[in-house]
């Protein structure tokens, strides 16, 4: 059982923390300060983690695809072109391993999901989200997350999902949507609801433990004004992300990158 | 009595916000949503507010440069020309007053401190932060904030303080220091050690009256998990801010940008 995340957006958004809360260990490490006479990457570079975990008793293979450096630069013209490559050689190892004539022992690297971080500024999508989400939209899952959504009140948090929302239809943007099959019971059909008008997900991330001031033990963020806790959900969306990502939608994030987005990538490399 | 502030930072980072708080009054209105379909700005804008206003007894002709659009380009080089044209503009129009044989009735537009926001990413400057200080430095006095300082802990926010210094001190990247004075008194002089210790200030900004739970009514940000307040120097450094602008050392950015920025501008364009 292979899971393929990409991870995308601009440094200090918390993309190295939200991996480490999804699936609860380190997998990616903190973040050695940078010295300030080192060199400042000129353009995205692609890191790779990878560990056997094991998630309600399913054992899966993980793959984590940082992408560090993207949306850093001044100049960040086809600054994801590096991205793009990373995906399309994923397809087309996928492409050479199905003309084998014997196949053994290959293991699907193809990218299942793109954890896509915007910035939590409270207006609109930027014109790099924009540009990079339709770069990438036909090739990938797209699940976009509102970053370090403990920025944001719970009011700014509603009315930026209605102009992200606003944005990526008017942009045409293809977001993961799950399905809802008609055979499904009432309550996983309200429950599917629940997920759906949540999107996009704000999310906090932490693996931190804290006590909060009733007492209890939780991961979260500890502020002088109150704590934060990941897995509370009146205090952001990140049980709904780990429910799509990992507990119910994670076979269809596989099947539609197999069935679907793969299918494409594959008729449009063989009629060029 | 001139008061000229330049305000730059990436969008979202609550400037139009903090320049409300420190005045206590609507300067900037809320920025309309914007339409999917609306075009992005090509570059930074420059947009003037002026008010007349009246701080600690004392009437001042305030001006707020805004400059909508900086850092939001995918392609953000010599973005901030736009930016340093604008303070020049206001040197050789001080410049052409001194030069009149009469003068009567000239404001001072001459630009006494620029308020730079840097993004709370929690790691360090930005190529981007890096380039525009180094490109304005000479020419204002800067005071640089972290901005939406609430989505830092209060280690974030120390070791992020810390990262900056650094970069600020390696980048040789001149930052307004207020003076001491050996004839200040103990008090004075710890007061002032209090507020250059905390440099730069990392801030939080709201003109919006909340409730705290022990029944105060604040200046604040109401999350689900507790109460920022703004004037609280426990939980930001708003009123260090407000004192350096406004209360103890405006007197200073005033005759620093015209005792020797605006003579070296004056030097360098004589001596061309
Ligand atoms: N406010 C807030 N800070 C966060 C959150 N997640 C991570 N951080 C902090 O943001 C900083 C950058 O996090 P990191 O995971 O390294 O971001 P990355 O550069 O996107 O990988 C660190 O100081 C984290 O502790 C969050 O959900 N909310
Ligand atoms: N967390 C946080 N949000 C803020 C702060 N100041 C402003 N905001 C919010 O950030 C969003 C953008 O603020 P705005 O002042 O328009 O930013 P500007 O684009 O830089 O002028 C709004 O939703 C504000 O309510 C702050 O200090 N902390």
């Amino acid at each position: 059982f292979n899971l393929n995340l990409l991870v995308v957006g601009e440094a200090g958004l918390g993309k190295s923390t939200l991996i480490n809360t999804l699936f609860n260990r380190e997998l990616i490490g903190p973040q050695p300060p940078r010295d300030p006479a080192e060199e400042r990457p000129s353009s995205v570079t692609i890191h790779t983690v990878e560990s056997d975990i094991e998630e309600n008793g399913v054992k899966l293979h993980l793959t984590v695809v940082n992408t560090p450096g993207f949306g850093e630069q001044i100049n960040n013209t086809q600054a994801w072109q590096p991205i793009i490559d990373e995906v399309n050689s994923r397809f087309d190892s996928y492409l050479e391993y199905e003309n084998k004539v014997s196949r053994s022992g290959y293991i699907d690297s193809r990218i299942h999901a793109c954890l896509y971080f915007i910035e939590p500024t409270g207006h609109s999508l930027k014109p790099l989200d924009i540009e990079f989400l339709k770069a990438i939209h036909k090739k990938v899952n797209i699940i976009p997350v509102i970053a370090k959504s403990d920025t944001l009140t719970e009011q700014e948090v509603e009315e930026f999902k209605q102009r992200i929302n606003d944005d990526i239809k008017f942009q045409g943007i293809e977001i993961f949507e799950p399905k809802l099959y008609n055979d499904d019971d009432e309550e996983t059909t309200q429950a599917y609801h629940n997920l759906i008008s949540r999107l996009p997900f704000a999310i906090v991330g932490s693996t931190t433990e804290i006590q909060t001031p009733d007492g209890r033990t939780v991961r979260g963020r500890q502020y002088p004004w109150g704590v934060i806790e990941v897995d509370n959900e009146d205090h952001n969306d990140f049980v709904k992300l780990r429910q799509l990502v990992i507990r119910n939608f994670m076979e269809e994030l596989r099947e539609k990158t197999s069935n679907v987005l793969y299918e494409n990538y594959r008729s449009e490399k063989l009629l060029r």
